[in-house]
C-alpha cells in the first residue's frame, strides 16, 4: 500500500497538518516520499516554505503530465518531493464531471510515481466533492483524520460511505488536536474510541507548535524535533508504515 | 439584502456555528428567518435538535420544489424555519455541472422565499465547489467567517476572488473563535485587522459553550442566554441587520 490519501468530510480537522508531517516523518525514516496537494487552497507548499508551484496539479491533470516530470524536491528534507497545487485547481470541481473518465485523472498522473517513490501521500480538500473523489480513487488506502469534536465524529460515517463507494480501504483513524481539557473533547474522544476501536491509530496532541511550524514553513520534525508532537508524528509514521507493508 | 450566505474557503472555521446562531439571533429580534443548509454534512439540523430532514435540499433542487412548500418550523424558536440537507446532497457536486443552468438551481428554490421571510441565511460546505457556488449565486450578500489562524487568513483572498466571480457583495468578515492566548492567534488576528480593516464585523469569542450548545441541539441564545458568546451573537446580529437594510 504505497499511495495514501488523508481524508475527512469535516473541514479544518488537521488533514494538511497530518499529510505534511507524516510525509516528513516517512522521509525522516529514509522512505522516498512524494507529497501531493489535491486541495486548491495550496496549503502544502506553504507548510514546506515553498512559494512557487509550477506546474500546478491543475495543469498536470489537464495536460496529463506525469508526476515524475513535474515534482519539486523539498529543500532541507532529503527523500521528500512535492506535487503542489494552486487556486486554479478549484476549476476542476466544475469542469471534471463533464470529462470522460474524470474519476481516474489524478490516478493517471500518479501512475508511474508508484515505482519511483516508496510512499505517496495525498492531501485533500474538505468535503466529498470532485477533488476528494479523484484522490480517493488514486489511493490504495485512506487515513481518516478526526479531532475530539462532536460534529467531526458525526461526519466519520459519511466518509466511510464514500470510502466504500470508491473501494478505498481504510487504514485507520488518526485522532488529532487531542486535548482532554474540555468535557466536550473528552466525550467526543470516547465516542470515537467506543465506535471505531479497531481503527484507532497513534494520536497527535493539540500543540500550538504545530501552528507555528506551519507559519515557519517547516514540518515539526525540522522545526522542533524534540517536541512531544514531533515524536507523536514519528510514532504515527512507524505504525502507518508497518500497516502499509501488510497490504 | 435579505439572503445572506455564510462562507469561507478554509474548513472548520465556524460557518455552521455562525449561520445557526446568527439566524437564531435574527429570530430573537423578531425577524422571520429561514435557515438553509447547503452542506451535505447536514449539521444545521443537528445544531437545532432536528433529527428528520424530509424533503432534503437535494430533493428540492432536483424536483424544483419551492422552499415555502418544504420548510420546517423550529421548535421553541418562533420566527425560525429550517430547510435542511442530508448526505444525498453530495451527489449534486458531481451531477450539477452536467445540468443546464445548474448555478441558479438553489436560487430558483429560494425564489419566493425572499417575500415570505425577512432574512434568509445559507450555511455552506467548506471549499469552493459546486454547492458553494450555487449558494453564492443565490445570495445578495456574503458574510465571511475567519478564525485567528494563519491558513484561514491566507484563504480569505481565495474567497474574495470567488465572490467577485459570482458578483456577491461582501457584507463583512466575522472574526470567530477569537482567543488571544497564543502568539499565533494574536499575530493572525493582526493580519486580518491590518488587511481587511473596513470589513471587520463584531467578533465571536472562543467558548466551549458553543460546542456544548451544538451537542445539546440548541442555539446559544437558548442554551446560555446570559453568556458572553450569546451576547456577542446578538451584537453581531444587530450590526448585520443594519448593514442588510442599507443595501
Ligand atoms: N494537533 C494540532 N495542534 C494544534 N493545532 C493544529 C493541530 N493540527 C492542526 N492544527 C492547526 O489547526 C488549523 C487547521 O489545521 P489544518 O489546516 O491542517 O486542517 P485541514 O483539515 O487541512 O483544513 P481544511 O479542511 O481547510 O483543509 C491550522 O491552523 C493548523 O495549524
Ligand atoms: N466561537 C467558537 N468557540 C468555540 N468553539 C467553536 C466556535 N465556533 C465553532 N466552534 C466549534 O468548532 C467546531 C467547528 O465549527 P463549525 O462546524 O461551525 O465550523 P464549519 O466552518 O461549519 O466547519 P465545516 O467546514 O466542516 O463546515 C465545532 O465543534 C464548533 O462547535
Ligand atoms: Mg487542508
Ligand atoms: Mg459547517
Amino acid at each position: 500500500m504505497s499511495t495514501i490519501v488523508v481524508a475527512a468530510h469535516k473541514g479544518g480537522v488537521g488533514k494538511t497538518t497530518v499529510a505534511v508531517n507524516l510525509a516528513a516523518s516517512f522521509a525522516h525514516y529514509g522512505k522516498r516520499t512524494l507529497l501531493v496537494d489535491a486541495d486548491p487552497q495550496g496549503a502544502v507548499a506553504t507548510a514546506l516554505g515553498i512559494t512557487v508551484v509550477k506546474p500546478s496539479l491543475y495543469e498536470l491533470i489537464n495536460k496529463q503530465i506525469k508526476a515524475n516530470d513535474a515534482v519539486v524536491p523539498v529543500d532541507n528534507i532529503s527523500e521528500l518531493w512535492l506535487l503542489g497545487s494552486e487556486l486554479d485547481l478549484a476549476g476542476l470541481e466544475i469542469e471534471a464531471p463533464r470529462m470522460t473518465l474524470w474519476q481516474t485523472k489524478l490516478a493517471d498522473v500518479l501512475h508511474d510515481a508508484e515505482t519511483t517513490w516508496d510512499m505517496i501521500i495525498i492531501d485533500t480538500p474538505p468535503g466529498l466533492g470532485v477533488l476528494s473523489t479523484m484522490a480517493l480513487n488514486a489511493a490504495d488506502g485512506a487515513l481518516v483524520v478526526c479531532p475530539p469534536d462532536y460534529l467531526a465524529y458525526r461526519s466519520l460515517a459519511h466518509l466511510q460511505e464514500a470510502l466504500v463507494l470508491s473501494k478505498t480501504p481504510i487504514m485507520g483513524i488518526i485522532p488529532t488536536m487531542v486535548s482532554t481539557q474540555s468535557r466536550h473533547a473528552r466525550e467526543a474522544l470516547e465516542l470515537i474510541e467506543d465506535n471505531y476501536r479497531d481503527l484507532i491509530l497513534p494520536s497527535i496532541p493539540k500543540r500550538v507548535a504545530l501552528q507555528d511550524a506551519m507559519v515557519a514553513g517547516m514540518p515539526i520534525v525540522n522545526y522542533q524535533p524534540n517536541s512531544d508532537c514531533a515524536k507523536a508524528f514519528l510514532s504515527l509514521a512507524k505504525e502507518v508504515l508497518s500497516r502499509a507493508k501488510t497490504v
